[in-house]
C-alpha cells in the first residue's frame, strides 16, 4: 500500500489536474490546493471522497458569496448585454426575452449591435420568436441612437423590461469599448439611473482571458451580472470561479443550449458538482 | 514572462552552488505554470514539458554559464518545432476545379466571418473566383450574413433556402459553381458541440457527398482547457485538414493553438486578426510562440 505521503501527493496532482482542466485556471487552484493541503496535514482529510467533499465547501464559499438574483425594482428595468465576439450574447437576449414575457412581463428588445452582417435581422427572428416588438434602425447607424429611441420607447410603451443588444468587440479595443461607454451616457440622459443591470456574456470554453474580459469590460461599464453560455458542451466554465472571485460580479444565469428555453438561473451546488464529477 | 520568472527562478538557485535535477525540477515547474496561466492543456503542457526536461539533461543546461537563456532557448525551439515550424501549411489551390473547402467548429468561433476572409484573401492574392456557400439552416439570419458578406465583398454567394438540407445545399452549390466557372467553393456550416452526434453526422455527409480538399476547423484562440476534446473530435470524425485561429487581435495568449495542434498534427493554416473581411493572415508558428511564452 502507498504511504499516507505518496496518497497525498498523488491525490493533489489528481485534484490539480481536475481544477485546471474546468479552467479554474492557476492562481484559484493553487489557492484551493494550499487550503486543502494543510487539512490533509492536519489530518483531517483521509481518502479522496473527504478531500472532493472539503473542494467542494471551498467551491462553494466562492460562488455563495456573490450570488444573487435580479430585482426587477425600476421600471422600465434596462439591461445592456456586452461581451467579446461570439458569446451568445444576441441568443442569450431572445432567451431572456422569452422568459421574461413568459412570467408576465412586457418585454422590448434593442437591435443597437448595428455593425455585424445580419445581426439586426437575427434579433429581429429572437424577438418574433418570443412574439416582442423591437427597436432598429438601419444598419451602420450609430448604436448610441438605437439605444437612445429604445429608452424613450420603452418609457412611452409603459414597457417592463428593455434589453438592448450590442456589437460583440474585443475589450482590448479602446475606441470599441468607448462606443460602449458612450451608450451608457445617452442612456443615462434619458433615465439616470440606467442601465439597471449590465451585463455581460462569457462562453464557457473561454480559459484564461475571461479574466481579463471581465476586467476591461468592468472598468469601463462598471458590470453587474454574468452570463455564462455555451455549458451543455464539455467545457465547465470554471473561469467564472475566478472572475467571481475577483470582481464580486454575480453569475445571473446559464445558457444550455441554442433553443429558446435554453435558459437558466445560475444554481452554484449545481455548478460546482458539475465541476468535481 | 517567461524569461523574468526563469531569470528570477534561476537567482535563487544560483545561490546554493551548482544546479541539480531538484531545482530543474523546480525551473520545469515554472515553465509548466506559465503555459499553464496561457491555456495550454493541462496534459498537452505535462508531456511538453518533458520534451523540455529531456533536452535540459541531454544538453548539459547543468554545466551552462547562462542555464536560463539555454532553457528558454529549448522551450521556444522545442514550441516552434510542435507548431509546424517548416511545415508546408499552404491551403490546397493546385486542383481540377472546384477546389472545395469545407469550415467546421464550435458556436461562434468565427466560421462564416472567415468564409469571407478566406474567399477575398485568394480572389486578390491567386486570381481564385469563389463562391460562398451557406450551409447552416438553423442559426436565425445566418444564410443572410453570408449573403451581405458576398454583397460587401462583390463575391458569389449560392443562394440557399434554410428549408434545405445542407448535403443538399453542399451537392447543389458544387454543379452551381461549375455552371458559373467559379473556381473556389467555399461551405460555411452551422457551429455545432462536438458531442452533438447529429450533427457531427451532418457534417460527415456534407464531407461524403461533395469530397472537400480542405477541412478547415475554426478554433477561437482564446479557448481553454477542453480545446483539445473538441479538437480531437472534429479531427477524428473528419480528418481535417487545416486549423484557423481565430480573433489573434486579442489579447488571449493562445495556449489553445499549442494544445489543438499537439493533439492532432494538423496545420495551423491562418489566423483571424480582426472583424473586417481582410483580417486575415498566415500562420507563423514562431509570433504565436512569442505569445504563448508571455
Ligand atoms: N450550444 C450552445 N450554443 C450557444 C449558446 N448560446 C449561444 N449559442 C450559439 O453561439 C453562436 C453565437 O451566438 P450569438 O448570439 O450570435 O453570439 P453573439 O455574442 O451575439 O455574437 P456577436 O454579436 O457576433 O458578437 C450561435 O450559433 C448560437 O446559437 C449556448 O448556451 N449553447
Ligand atoms: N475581433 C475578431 N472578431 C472576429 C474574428 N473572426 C470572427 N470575429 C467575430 O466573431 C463573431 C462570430 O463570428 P461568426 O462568423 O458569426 O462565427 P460563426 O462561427 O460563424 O458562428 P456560428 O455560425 O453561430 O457558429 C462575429 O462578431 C465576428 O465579427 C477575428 O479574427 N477577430
Ligand atoms: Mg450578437
Ligand atoms: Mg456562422
Amino acid at each position: 500500500l502507498l504511504g499516507k505521503k505518496e496518497l497525498d501527493e498523488d491525490v493533489i496532482e489528481q485534484l490539480e489536474e481536475l481544477l485546471i482542466s474546468s479552467d479554474i485556471g492557476v492562481k484559484t487552484t493553487l489557492y484551493l490546493i494550499e487550503k486543502i493541503e494543510e487539512r490533509i496535514s492536519r489530518a483531517k482529510l483521509d481518502d479522496v471522497k473527504e478531500v472532493k467533499n472539503a473542494l467542494k465547501e471551498y467551491l462553494l464559499e466562492i460562488l455563495m458569496k456573490n450570488h444573487s438574483e435580479l430585482i426587477f425594482n425600476r421600471k422600465p428595468f434596462v439591461i445592456m448585454v456586452v461581451g467579446v465576439n461570439g458569446t451568445g450574447k444576441t441568443t442569450t437576449i431572445g432567451k431572456l426575452a422569452n422568459k421574461y414575457k413568459n412570467s408576465g412581463k412586457k418585454v422590448l428588445l434593442a437591435a443597437a449591435d448595428t455593425f455585424r452582417a445580419a445581426a439586426i435581422e437575427q434579433l429581429e427572428e429572437w424577438a418574433k420568436r418570443a412574439n416582442i416588438d423591437i427597436i432598429k434602425q438601419k444598419e451602420g447607424a450609430d448604436p448610441s441612437a438605437v439605444a437612445f429611441d429604445a429608452v424613450k420607447a420603452a418609457q412611452a410603451r409603459d414597457v417592463d423590461v428593455l434589453i438592448i443588444d450590442t456589437a460583440g468587440r474585443l475589450h482590448t479595443k479602446v475606441n470599441l469599448m468607448e462606443e460602449l461607454k458612450k451608450m451608457k451616457r445617452v442612456i443615462k440622459k434619458v433615465i439616470p439611473d440606467a442601465p439597471h443591470e449590465v451585463l455581460l456574456v462569457l462562453d464557457a470554453n473561454t480559459g484564461q482571458n475571461a479574466i481579463s474580459q471581465t476586467k476591461m469590460f468592468n472598468e469601463a461599464l462598471d458590470v453587474t451580472g454574468i452570463v455564462m453560455t455555451k455549458l451543455d458542451g464539455t467545457a465547465k466554465g470554471g473561469i467564472v470561479v475566478a472572475v467571481t472571485n475577483e470582481f464580486g460580479i454575480p453569475i445571473r444565469y446559464i445558457g444550455v443550449g441554442e433553443k429558446i428555453e435554453d435558459l437558466r438561473e445560475f444554481n452554484p451546488k449545481e455548478f460546482v458538482e458539475a465541476i468535481l464529477e | 514572462s517567461l524569461s523574468e520568472k526563469l531569470d528570477s527562478a534561476f537567482n535563487k538557485i544560483r545561490g546554493k552552488g551548482v544546479l541539480n535535477e531538484k531545482n530543474i525540477q523546480d525551473i520545469l515547474r515554472e515553465i509548466r505554470l506559465v503555459l499553464l496561466e496561457a491555456d495550454v492543456n493541462y496534459k498537452v503542457a505535462k508531456t511538453f514539458i518533458n520534451y523540455v526536461k529531456e533536452r535540459a539533461l541531454g544538453e548539459e543546461v547543468l554545466k551552462s554559464l547562462t542555464p536560463s537563456q539555454q532553457f528558454i532557448k529549448i522551450v521556444k525551439e522545442e514550441m516552434e518545432r510542435i507548431m509546424g515550424g517548416g511545415e508546408d501549411n499552404s491551403l490546397k489551390l493546385e486542383v481540377a476545379p472546384p477546389a472545395i473547402y469545407m469550415l467546421v467548429g464550435l458556436q461562434g468561433s468565427g466560421k462564416t466571418t472567415t468564409a469571407g476572409k478566406i474567399a477575398n484573401f485568394l480572389r486578390k492574392n491567386f486570381k481564385r473566383n469563389p463562391l460562398l456557400v451557406p450551409a447552416d439552416v438553423y442559426r436565425p439570419a445566418a444564410i443572410l450574413q453570408l449573403k451581405k458578406i458576398g454583397a460587401q465583398l462583390n463575391i458569389d454567394c449560392y443562394p440557399s433556402d434554410e428549408k434545405e438540407n445542407p448535403v443538399d445545399i453542399a451537392k447543389k452549390s458544387i454543379d452551381y459553381a461549375k455552371q458559373k466557372n467559379l473556381d473556389l467553393v467555399l461551405i460555411d456550416t452551422a457551429g455545432r458541440l462536438h458531442i452533438d452526434e447529429e450533427l457531427m453526422k451532418e457534417l460527415e455527409n456534407i464531407k461524403l457527398a461533395v469530397n472537400p480538399h480542405e477541412i478547415l476547423f475554426v478554433a477561437d484562440a482564446m479557448t481553454g482547457q477542453e480545446a483539445v476534446n473538441v479538437a480531437k473530435e472534429f479531427d477524428s470524425r473528419l480528418d481535417i485538414t487545416g486549423i484557423v485561429l481565430t480573433k489573434l487581435d486579442g489579447d488571449a495568449r493562445g495556449g489553445a493553438a499549442l494544445s489543438i495542434r499537439a493533439i492532432t498534427g494538423k496545420p495551423i493554416k491562418l489566423v483571424g486578426v480582426g472583424e473586417k473581411l481582410n483580417d486575415i493572415e498566415i500562420f507563423y508558428p514562431d509570433r504565436i510562440v512569442s505569445r504563448i511564452l508571455g
